[in-house]
């Protein structure tokens, strides 16, 4: 399940938006013990000022990002807009049986964007 | 059979070779797994249940209840269990012998072990009126049509109502060794007075792995 894309407007900022990634869906429900789930979220928006230039408590923008946004409103076709990437992201672990019949707990780094920035 | 297209791609994400086929008969996840599972799954702590204080921050690839280094933690049951018979016979003034085996070909040549914790549950014996408590377990290779090799470890155990743990890296098992696709061992416990002897219910390891291709290095705090 994920928010649906966004297109122009205010909306249209750079943030994380919903992505529920449901192993029922993806058919893994059998062996899978724990979780159901995650929220996996993905970044998705305008990088364009103000967006670009962090709002109080967001991630730290990059300079190169706030100067590549000052170029394209002064000469749009010099250069694009920055990206709207993962700035903060956290592990998840799951719980499953293997093959053998053994009882696996597997950890893994960066499966869950928690901030977005623009880069 | 591999999964098709996405799916296929999150299972390589995941370090998963393919997608396993499921539990042939659902068996109860030990304790101790969930437990591992609810400490550490950030997702259950945001549902409160984390038991380490707010603040704290879990050291990536590092299993903080075991102490050790890893990612990848592992219950594996004894092989040879539905073989066993339920009452050994005995000869005459020893106790039975054990063979165990562990399926391990589902660990990967990249993955460093860091913790082989065996775990043994006795049927309490019939102690017999006034024989001294107290008990010794040996543990040697068990080699398929060769026999039992030389004995690795011994270890004293008080008594045999909670699970006897014995760690088996650098005695079954040489640190920084790669897993061996199976390990099978000879078990013997021995009263350490003449008395009844005891019944192996069931045997288990507890297996954690370090792959360090899916471990970032630390991230320095920013200067």
């Amino acid at each position: 399940e994920a928010e649906p894309a966004v297109g122009g407007g205010p909306s249209s900022a750079c943030r994380a938006r919903r992505l529920y990634v449901s192993f029922r869906e993806v058919g893994w429900h059998r062996w899978v013990i724990a979780p159901r789930g995650f929220l996996a979220n993905y970044c998705q928006g305008q990088c364009s000022l103000p967006a670009t230039l962090p709002g109080p408590g967001g991630p730290p923008a990059l300079n190169h990002a706030v100067l590549r946004a000052l170029m394209h409103s002064a000469v749009p076709s010099a250069a694009g807009l920055p990206c709207c990437v993962p700035a903060r992201l956290s592990p998840i672990s799951v719980l499953f049986f293997d093959n053998s019949d053994n009882v696996v707990l597997r950890h893994y780094e960066d499966m869950v964007v928690d901030e977005c920035g623009c880069r | 059979p591999t999964a098709p297209g996405p799916a296929a791609a999150l299972l390589q994400a995941l370090g998963l070779r393919d997608a396993p086929r499921g539990a042939p008969k659902p068996r109860p996840v030990p304790p101790l797994m969930w437990r591992l599972f609810r400490r550490r799954d950030p997702q259950e702590a945001r549902a409160k249940l984390r038991w380490t204080p707010p603040g704290a921050t879990l050291r990536p690839c590092h299993v903080e209840e075991l102490g050790v280094a890893g990612n990848i933690v592992r219950h594996i049951p004894d092989r040879g269990a539905q073989a066993r018979t339920p009452k050994p016979t005995m000869t005459a003034g020893q106790c039975p012998e054990w063979t165990i085996d562990f399926d391990l070909s589902a660990v990967e040549p990249a993955e460093l072990p860091s913790r082989a914790r065996l775990e043994l549950r006795f049927e309490a014996a019939e102690a017999k009126a006034g024989a001294a408590p107290g008990w010794e377990l040996s543990v040697a290779p068990a080699v398929e049509g060769v026999g039992t090799g030389p004995v690795l470890l011994r270890q004293a155990v008080a008594a045999l109502e909670t699970p006897v743990h014995a760690e088996l890296l650098g005695a079954a098992w040489a640190w920084n060794a790669s897993a061996p696709r199976s390990l099978c061992l000879a078990l013997a416990l021995r009263p350490q007075a003449p008395g009844a002897c005891a019944h192996l219910a069931e045997a288990s390891l507890l297996l954690v792995t370090l792959d360090p291709r899916l471990c970032h290095p630390l991230a320095r705090p920013r200067r």
